[in-house]
């Protein structure tokens, strides 16, 4: 740590952990049918809620597979990794009409999980909440935020209540810009690596207020305009960088401008630009995509 | 009126069925259709990315590796192409996953004498800024064509104008100069590796349930039931990854699509060894 003089050990190892949607309504016993919130089916009937969760029944997550899961991470991985990289999704979904998700509970969720990520990762032995034995790079997730993907430019209530939830972690001379975008860049190892904690719902076609980026106007082409300044900002300080947002920068998930200027970007900073880690899929997998195509389709349309 | 008022209510139930259904699609829950989002994915890196590498193979081949004007060789097509990772969710649509990565910090420690930090104050100062001035402002914002060919007629100079406000989400092209990534050469920072951990969560909840039946109290039950188990490793068969470059990612897709076996092996982990299928 270039600033304190102290010197950490590096074990050339992250953790990527997201969508944990925890789900302070779900009941052990309950009836998946439910969402797992009431009822109870008939004995012969399996469809009940486990202690755990069930795979692929449809519930979210139990508030102890967040739990356990969060103390297995501190009991085995937290003192061989370097950061955290955590992709959003901190809530439940809007899956029971009985409990519709108000934007209290979804914000007062994020702030209950972030700080249980805070506890597992800060330097216990220091009396500052912003000194971290492993570093922690959040990013916004698409039902984090109310309504359920929608996600306005800011200054508003939404980013400025992230701000605070996430001040720890957040370095403080970002402070307007994350009020006004919701992104930030962590160095986790000074001057040599950064991770980019990008606000993929500006670029995000389920977004009612995203048409395109190619107006001014669009959260989109802001987001863009503060990716490119940080990417060159980066690329001078000779610093390598990972991506990290929640919805992946893919065609079926991006308006068709800001996906092709998307994968420009990172196509024409592949000087500095490791890769890219994303959630929201719930699935396993990667997917390549062209830089090249991506400038025709942009000249053609220019 | 007895007979109509239960005909609306029918079919407002209905409507509020689907409505219900639909959202549950829309909002994740119980996975529906994933197996054909893979088959689609597969099929279009296949259409895109193998055929492209079959080619640069064959002609790489026949030309005993030098490089023929009209077929670019498969370091170069990998160039094109940057790497959308996207990872398994630790709610249970699937069995709960996390992911650890490696990365390369050889020369790291040598390369430690020269290291400064900068202060990103300047930098963000400038940045915020601009953001202000030129994307706050409201001039010129929402312009239509027919205003701007207006505005062409009247100013001369406009073509001046208009270059000088280049579109600044473009990027301009990567500098010659500048040597390729971690991502596409091997050097600090280059990912190597990475190890997949999942929760069985069939296997912790039997085991649970078993270890509450035999007496033991709910809190000792669960912390002995629960844990995470490393599911595969990128190293590991039927497709092992000597690194975790774009050129790997681009050599693995090509194996998925046309390697019925090692594909059968990707879904299952895709979908965390949960036996999930579309049916």
């Amino acid at each position: 740590n270039l600033e304190t003089g102290q010197e950490k050990k590096l074990h050339g190892r992250f953790l990527h952990i997201t969508d944990m949607h925890p789900d302070a309504f779900y009941k052990e016993g309950s009836s998946v049918e439910y969402s797992c919130h009431s009822g109870k089916p008939p004995p012969h009937k399996k469809n009940f809620a486990s202690k755990f969760g069930d795979a692929t029944k449809g519930c979210d997550a139990p508030e102890e597979l967040i739990d356990y899961t969060l103390e297995w991470i501190k009991d085995n991985l937290r003192d061989k990794i370097d950061f955290v990289i955590w992709t959003g999704d901190n809530v439940r979904h809007d899956n029971d009409r009985k409990i519709p998700r108000t934007e209290m509970q979804i914000l007062e969720m994020n702030d209950q999980i972030s700080r249980k990520m805070q506890r597992v990762f800060s330097d216990p032995n220091s009396d500052n909440p912003r000194d971290f034995d492993v570093t922690l790079i959040p990013s916004i997730g698409n039902n984090d935020v109310f309504p359920h993907n929608m996600f306005a430019l800011g200054p508003t209530l939404q980013t400025r209540e992230y701000y605070r939830i996430w001040d720890n972690v957040i370095p403080q001379e970002q402070q307007r810009t994350f009020y006004r975008g919701a992104c930030f860049v962590t160095e986790v190892i000074p001057g040599r690596l950064a991770v980019l904690s990008i606000n993929t719902l500006y670029l995000y076609k389920a977004n009612p207020l995203v048409d395109n980026c190619d107006s001014k106007k669009q959260p989109g082409y802001q987001l863009l305009a503060w990716l490119g300044s940080v990417l060159e900002e980066l690329r001078q300080r000779d610093v390598k960088v990972w991506l990290s947002g929640h919805v992946p920068p893919i065609e079926k998930n991006f308006a068709d401008s800001c996906y092709d200027k998307f994968t420009l970007w990172t196509h024409e900073y592949r000087d500095i630009i490791i890769g890219g880690l994303y959630g929201h899929m719930n699935i396993d997998h990667f997917i390549p995509v062209d830089g090249e195509a991506s400038r025709k389709a942009i000249e053609s349309e220019v | 009126e007895i007979n109509s008022s239960e005909d609306d209510d029918d079919e407002e139930e209905i409507l509020d069925h689907a409505m219900a259904a639909s959202e549950v699609h829309l909002m994740g829950a119980k996975p529906e259709n994933k197996e054909s989002y893979m088959n689609g994915i597969r099929d279009k890196v296949y259409k895109k990315v193998h055929q492209e590498v079959e080619e640069s193979v064959a002609n790489e081949d026949m030309m005993c590796g030098k490089k023929r004007n009209e077929h670019k060789t498969f370091e170069e097509i990998c160039e094109n192409y940057s790497i959308v990772t996207i990872s398994g969710s630790v709610i249970p649509t699937f069995n709960p996953s996390i992911r650890i990565w490696e990365y390369n910090t050889t020369d790291l420690e040598a390369d430690s004498s020269t290291w400064q930090k900068h202060s990103w104050d300047d930098f963000y100062e400038k940045l915020n800024k601009i953001m202000d001035n030129e994307y706050n402002s409201e001039e010129e914002d929402e312009l239509t064509i027919d205003d701007e060919i207006e505005i062409e007629k009247k100013k001369s100079n406009r073509k001046k104008k208009r270059k000088n406000k280049a579109d600044k989400t473009i990027p301009k092209k990567k500098p010659a100069k500048l040597a390729l990534g971690p991502a596409y050469t091997p050097q600090l920072f280059s990912p190597t590796k990475f190890v997949q951990y999942y929760a069985d969560l069939k296997q912790i909840n039997e085991d649970y349930y078993s270890l509450l039946d035999s007496g033991k109290k709910p809190g000792e039950a669960a912390e002995r039931s629960f844990k995470y188990q490393v599911e595969y490793t990128s190293e590991e068969g039927p497709y092992p990854m000597k690194s975790l470059m774009v050129e790997d990612f681009i050599s693995l897709a090509s194996k998925l699509a046309t390697d019925k076996k090692i594909w059968q092996k990707f879904l299952k982990r895709a979908f965390m060894s949960t036996g999930y299928t579309d049916d």
